[in-house]
């Protein structure tokens, strides 16, 4: 554990509270992408199958407890609880469009051949291309809500610092992940537009923006 | 890369 990664953590647990919160607390989850909070809940729901099998350490069940939780609370507020606000006619992104190519390379390229591993790699394939179906619906509507974007600055950021993390801890205890480390910078380069567009935009004032 | 059994980030 770095203070990268910590930091990472942290802004990952920030992004999915805000997300919650914001919909909690408005009684809606208008211009929220429920189909990209699906493929969140299934990616760490395949990531953490290792909660039954291999203890690392406390923070890391916990972590792993309260992302699980908060994931299907998400899920449970947008297509259940406040259905009514969800906007289901601009969230018309084709997941199958990235299960199929995602399923497909955790099968061609894992660590080892058993279910797990590649259930762990689909995870990481899937997250990186998981908040696809969001900045999607961002474009087609044309704008999104300050707070929605603060929630991508937040999920960018912890992309972000768990590059910054690997570099770290490749430097110091030489360890590199190769499938993590690829995806991780390819997801992050997904964002680099959005942030790009929030510092311009959001922190200028504006307090709403479009994705070009 | 031997890490299968253990991936420790989240």
């Amino acid at each position: 554990m770095n203070i990268f990664r910590l930091a990472g953590d942290m802004s990952h647990l920030v992004a999915i509270l805000i997300l919650l919160l914001k919909i909690w607390r408005s009684r809606s989850c208008a211009g929220i992408s429920g189909k990209s909070q699906v493929l969140f809940a299934l990616v760490f729901t395949t990531r953490y199958l290792d909660l039954f099998t291999s203890f690392i350490s406390a923070y890391n069940t916990v972590m792993k407890v309260v992302f699980l939780a908060l994931s299907y609370a998400t899920v449970y507020l947008i297509y259940m609880r406040f259905r009514n606000s969800y906007d289901s006619e601009n969230d018309t992104f084709r997941v199958e469009f990235l299960l199929v190519p995602v399923i497909g390379l955790s099968f061609l390229e894992n660590y080892s051949f058993t279910p797990m591993e590649i259930l762990w790699t689909f995870s990481i394939f899937l997250e990186s291309v998981a908040i696809m179906p969001q900045l999607f619906m961002i474009t087609k509507t044309g704008e999104a809500e300050s707070i929605t974007n603060h929630y991508l600055f937040f999920l960018g950021l912890y992309r972000a610092l768990y590059i910054v993390n690997w570099v770290w801890r490749y430097h110091t205890e030489g360890f590199f992940d190769q499938i993590a480390v690829v995806s991780g910078v390819v997801q992050t380069i997904f964002y680099c537009d959005f942030f790009y567009l929030y510092v311009t935009r959001v922190l200028r004032g504006r307090g709403k923006m479009s994705l070009p | 890369a031997d890490e299968a059994s253990a991936h420790d980030e989240l």
